[in-house]
Formats: structure tokens, C-alpha cells, sequence
């Protein structure tokens, strides 16, 4: 296109030395080159018709083949170190913003059994998750609670005469909800209930849960599972619901790391209360870089066309103005381009704040914890709204073609916004970064 | 707070900001000698007014009323504290970010000038924050606005190249409108074509309910 060409050649600034900065050097850019030619070269992960094409039940099909496709592939695409860097762009490349039947058995259930398990518990199911022998995902939310884990109400009851927790959902409102790949895909899941021994509670643990039989792959009995329905966004994935009825499951099969629970049902508390929150501050500085990239896809989209369109003949005879040259156009789009980099540094810092408190953590250090964790929990809720606002500027700086999914904007709009609500609802996470500010 | 106002409070860095002291007035004066500190000090000031305002309000509700209750009675202004806390972060990390850049000086001028405009923009929308006890002048409050005007005239001829340099391949993207080579209409055209319902000319809703209610 002749006028995107004229921009191009406009340009005042080396284009690699910007990229080179905004994406961290020279090699990552080259890394992003191979990654991406060698998704390219593989017929598997040719795209036929495009996914906003397809049915629900087509689009989870072909979500499931491309995932087990791309995870066989990935040790040949990827550097394993860095699975979120390199990791996360490989699965973007296959997956787009759809997600997967195994999207929650890579992250959260393998870093779960890597981080809450002991030494005979790794060895135990590491194995079986990285060969893909089972497959997993992380029930923490339920229908009736979502952020406030005090008041989970799928209970763990240890019985010591049988050595065995009996997992259990007392009413509807406990049903196990939204978790990504528990409907139809996941054979286990690391269950969040609220601990029971001795005739004391102590609050919720995570529990390793066998769900569907390894042969046939149905229920197992006294597990209810389905998929809950078709969602605003991510609809290659069975976000599923999952109830217990008096489930029982070996004693073994509490992640014990931290808290543990004896044979003859004596609670052991955890050394530090809040090592379980570096984790989040992981994961959020993660949810930040990834919403920041869905407001980078928002601004280049709606930057490139309002560089192609061209609207209204302010001079006779003069052709049509390229609608980037509307003030009122440059002030919708621009300002997103400076947030998705604002956004995209921050979660830079704070995933290496991470790296640097976690170091002081293996030395019981605790001390810079609270300050990441409320900082990493106001940036989640600042950026995932602000992003989502954005990607709607950006949307309608497109006129009625963004409305279209052959824009984008609606799959990037889906998916982004749904970090409003997953990780901690927005409101909640300021109120908590609230706490923290008036406690200092 | 109360250790804060005694002098005696020890602070990690990023609640750092809370001890300065407040400042009167703001000394932004437009893009002419504008620097980061400016802008940082602004954000942070603001941030500070907020959270404590929220803690004096939030003690003087605890002399009558339990502590939960008095969180939620200005809860939507912890929030807002939280929101500025947040922001004067993003926008000290920007510039301290960028301040790393070592290409060449056209790509750190060009990245101070976007996060220039982050930091103008954030203030506009928040205005009312800044002219609050009239840290900002009403004269103040007008430069913010040019100023974004002329960083968005700045911007302009860079912006494609700008968004090109977050390397979107059109696979990533997944864009007809954001493609790379910029040919979106013939492109459109090809993707609707791919409908479900392009599949036959007629279909068969046309024989069962459309077709027969015409020939009535």
C-alpha cells in the first residue's frame, strides 16, 4: 500500500534500535524471527479457515490438535528457560487468543507441582506432567466465591483411619468454576479446599485431585465435571465447573511443601504465611506484559489503517485525507502507543523486583514482599482496565471495519478485558492495595 | 502516616514518595525546559495528597465505627489512591526505563517524547486532581493540553514506524485491517467470502421461511 510505504520512508528513527529496546536486544528480536519461521514451516500449524469461522466445538478441536502439536514441537522451537518469554510468543503464534485444552496444565499446574510439593511428591507427578501422561489445570474459584479464598467452601476433611482426605462440595454455590481446560480436557486438578483435621479449620490448601479415568477418560465416580458455557472471549477453551460428592483422595495427595498434615491428622503450619505470595506477583508481572502486547495488536492495527483510510476532501480536487491526519484521530490512537509501552516497562520491572525479592526470600527475607505484592496487585487492575478502554479507542478510531472480526479488535477486546476479572476483580485488588498504603 | 509525620518512618522504595514533602505549586511551564522530575513530582504529589487525605478521613471514621466500616465508607476513594499510587509508578518507571535506552539519540528523544505524552495524557484526564488547591494554575491546565497537541503533531510522521517496531508478524496480529502490507480492502473481501454462509448462494432458511412467506 502506497501510503503505508510514504509513512515508512517518513520515519526519523531506526525502527530495529527501537524494536531492539522495546523487546530487550538484538537476539530476543532474532529469536522472535526463528521462533516464527519455524512455526511457518510446519504444515500442522497451517491456518485453513480462520478461527472466528469456526463453531465452538470445531474451534475446540482444532485448539486441542494444535495444542499437542505445539507441545511436542516445543523443546526443537523454544529456549525451556524462559517459557514465559520465548514460551508464550511460540504459543501466540499457534494458539492466537484462544487459548487450549492444555493452557492451564503449563501455567499453573506444572508450576504448582514444581513449587508446593515435596521432595517424594515431585518425583511422584513431575513425570507424568511433562510427558503429557495426564493432563492438568488449578480449581481455585467457585461459583460463589472468586477473590476472597477465606470463604472457599469445598472442604478437604482428613480421616485418620483411612489415611485419606474426603474432598467434598456442600452446597451448588462450592462448585468448582471457570477454571481453564477442567470441562473436558484435564484428568487432574490442583484443588483449593478448605482444610479440616483434628476437628480444626485451617483454611484453604491445595490438594492434587484425579478427575477422569486415565483409560476412558469419564468421571470418576463422585465427581460431577462439565464445560460452563460459551464466554465473552477464549472460546477454544472448556472453562469448566467441577463438584465433589464425599470424594476421597490419599493423604499423599495434599501439596505439602509448606503446610503438612500428619498421619495421625496433626496440622504442621508453614514456616513464613506469606511465601505464597511471590507466586502472584509472578504471575501478575506476567498478566501485564501479556495485556500490554493486546494494546500494542490494538495500536498497530488501528495505527497502519488510519495510515491506509482515507476520509472526507477538505480541498476540492484534492484527494481524501489519510484519517491519521485528524487531530481528533491522533489523540484516540497515540496515547494508547504510550501506554502499551508505560505498561510493558513496568512489567519488566516488576518481574526483575520478583527475581530480586525471591532471592532474598531462600534467606526467609520477607521484608520487600508486601510493598511488590501491592504494587504488582494495583498494576494488574490499573493496566488490565486501562488496556481494555484502549483496545476500544483504538476499535473505533476504525470505524464500522472494527466492528468487523476481520479486524481483530473483537478477539483482542475478549481476551484482554477478561484480566478486569481473573487474577483478582480490579476493585478488589485496589482495595487491597489500599490496605497496604494505610497500614504505611 | 503517623510515623511519616514524625520523621521516623523507614519506607521501600516504591512507597518512597510518601515522605517528600508536599510541594505548592507545580512547576510544569509547557514542553519548553520540561523535564521527567517535573512531570514524576507532579504524579507523586498528587498520589500523596490522595493517600493522605483517604488516612485522615479513614481515622476520623474509626473514632465511631468499626474499622471495616469505616473502610467501606470511602472505599471508592481508597481506590483512587491506589489508582495514583499506581500511576506515579508507571510514570517514574517510564522515564527511568527509557533513561536506559543506549541507541542511538533520536530513538531516547523520541521514547522521553512518548512518555512525555503518557504522562500529559493521564494528567488531562485527571485534571481535576492537579488543579486541586491550585497546585495547578488554570494557565497550567491550558499548557498540558498544547503541549499534548504538539506531541501528537510530533508524532505523526513517526507513528507507523513506531508500531512497526513492536514487531508483529500478520500471524500474531491477526488483523485484516493491521496487515503489514497495508492491503485491507481487497483482503476484507477475501475474508468474507470464507463465511459459513457464503457456502451456497441460496440457503436453505431462504427455502424454509423467506421464500414461502413471499410467495403468500
Amino acid at each position: 500500500n502506497p501510503d503505508l510505504t510514504k509513512e515508512r520512508k517518513a520515519a526519523s528513527f531506526d525502527v530495529n534500535q527501537l524494536s531492539e529496546f522495546i523487546h530487550g536486544g538484538k537476539e530476543v528480536l532474532a529469536r522472535r524471527k526463528e521462533i516464527l519461521e519455524f512455526v511457518e514451516s510446519k504444515p500442522e500449524f497451517k491456518q485453513e479457515t480462520p478461527i472466528e469461522f469456526l463453531s465452538r466445538e470445531e474451534r475446540y478441536e482444532q485448539q486441542a490438535k494444535n495444542a499437542v502439536a505445539m507441545t511436542e514441537y516445543a523443546t526443537d522451537a523454544i529456549d525451556g528457560s524462559d517459557f514465559f518469554g520465548e514460551g508464550m510468543y511460540y504459543q501466540q503464534l499457534i494458539m492466537g487468543r484462544d487459548l487450549h485444552a492444555l493452557s492451564l496444565h503449563y501455567v499453573m499446574f506444572l508450576p504448582t507441582i514444581q513449587n508446593q510439593t515435596t521432595e517424594e511428591q515431585l518425583d511422584k507427578w513431575l513425570g507424568l506432567v511433562i510427558t503429557r501422561g495426564i493432563a492438568g489445570t488449578y480449581a481455585q474459584t467457585e461459583l460463589g466465591h472468586g477473590t476472597n479464598l477465606s470463604q472457599l467452601e469445598t472442604t478437604a476433611t482428613y480421616d485418620p483411619k483411612t489415611e485419606e482426605f474426603v474432598i467434598h462440595s456442600p452446597k451448588v454455590s462450592a462448585a468448582k468454576w471457570w477454571p481453564g481446560a477442567l470441562g473436558k480436557s484435564s484428568t487432574h486438578a490442583i484443588v483449593m479446599a478448605q482444610l479440616y483435621t483434628d476437628g480444626q479449620k485451617y483454611g484453604p490448601h491445595p490438594f492434587i485431585v484425579q478427575i477422569r479415568d486415565l483409560e476412558d477418560h469419564k468421571p470418576l465416580k463422585g465427581i460431577t465435571v462439565g464445560d460452563i458455557g460459551p464466554k465473552l472471549g477464549i472460546n477454544g477453551s472448556d472453562n469448566g465447573f467441577l463438584l465433589f460428592n464425599n470424594y476421597r483422595i490419599p493423604r499423599e495427595n495434599m501439596l505439602m511443601r509448606y503446610s503438612k498434615v500428619t498421619k495421625e491428622g496433626k496440622y504442621i503450619h508453614p514456616k513464613h504465611q506469606k511465601l505464597g505470595y511471590g507466586s502472584m506477583v509472578f504471575v501478575r508481572s506476567i498478566m501485564i506484559r501479556d495485556q500490554s502486547l493486546q494494546l500494542a495488536a490494538a495500536s498497530t492495527i488501528a495505527t497502519r489503517y488510519a495510515a491506509v483510510r482515507r476520509q472526507g476532501e477538505l480541498v476540492p480536487g484534492k484527494g481524501e485525507v489519510q484519517i491519521i491526519d485528524y487531530r481528533t484521530q491522533q489523540l484516540r490512537i497515540f496515547p494508547q502507543i504510550t501506554k502499551t509501552l508505560a505498561f510493558l516497562f513496568a512489567a519488566s520491572e516488576v518481574r526483575d523486583l520478583y527475581l530480586k525479592v525471591t532471592e532474598q526470600l531462600s534467606d526467609g527475607n520477607v521484608e520487600l514482599l508486601p510493598e511488590l505484592h501491592s504494587l504488582s496487585s494495583g498494576l494488574k487492575s490499573v493496566v488490565s482496565w486501562e488496556v481494555s478502554q484502549g483496545i476500544e479507542q483504538c476499535r473505533l478510531a476504525c470505524g464500522g471495519h472494527g466492528y468487523s472480526q476481520a479486524s481483530g479488535f473483537p478477539e483482542i477486546y475478549a481476551y484482554a478485558v477478561g484480566g478486569c476479572t481473573y487474577e483478582g476483580e480490579n476493585i478488589v485488588m485496589l482495595l487491597q492495595v489500599a490496605r497496604q498504603l494505610m497500614k504505611t | 502516616v503517623a510515623k511519616i509525620k514524625s520523621g521516623n518512618a523507614k519506607l521501600a522504595q516504591i512507597d518512597g514518595y510518601l515522605k517528600a514533602f508536599n510541594v505548592n505549586r507545580s512547576s510544569f511551564n509547557g514542553l519548553t525546559g520540561l523535564t521527567p522530575q517535573i512531570l514524576i513530582q507532579d504524579f507523586e504529589q498528587v498520589a500523596r495528597i490522595q493517600v493522605f487525605g483517604v488516612y485522615s478521613r479513614l481515622a476520623e471514621l474509626k473514632r465511631t465505627l468499626p474499622e471495616h466500616e469505616a473502610f467501606n465508607k470511602i472505599s471508592i476513594d481508597l481506590c483512587r489512591a491506589s489508582r495514583w499510587h499506581v500511576k506515579a509508578y508507571l510514570v517514574k518507571n517510564f522515564f527511568a526505563y527509557i533513561s536506559r535506552c543506549s541507541g542511538a539519540e533520536r530513538v531516547k528523544q523520541l521514547l522521553v517524547e512518548i512518555a512525555s505524552l503518557y504522562a500529559l495524557d493521564q494528567i488531562s484526564a485527571g485534571l481535576a486532581h492537579f488543579l486541586r488547591n491550585q497546585y495547578y494554575s488554570q494557565s497550567q491546565a491550558d499548557q498540558v493540553k498544547m503541549s499534548i497537541e504538539t506531541l501528537l503533531e510530533r508524532l505523526r510522521p513517526e507513528a507507523v514506524a513506531i508500531v512497526d517496531a513492536f514487531d508483529f508478524s500478520d500471524r500474531e496480529l491477526h488483523s485484516v485491517l493491521g496487515r503489514r502490507d497495508g492491503n485491507v480492502y481487497e483482503n476484507l473481501l477475501k475474508w468474507a467470502q470464507q463465511s459459513q454462509l457464503n457456502k451456497s448462494d441460496v440457503l436453505d432458511a431462504y427455502h424454509k421461511h423467506l421464500g414461502p412467506m413471499m410467495k403468500e
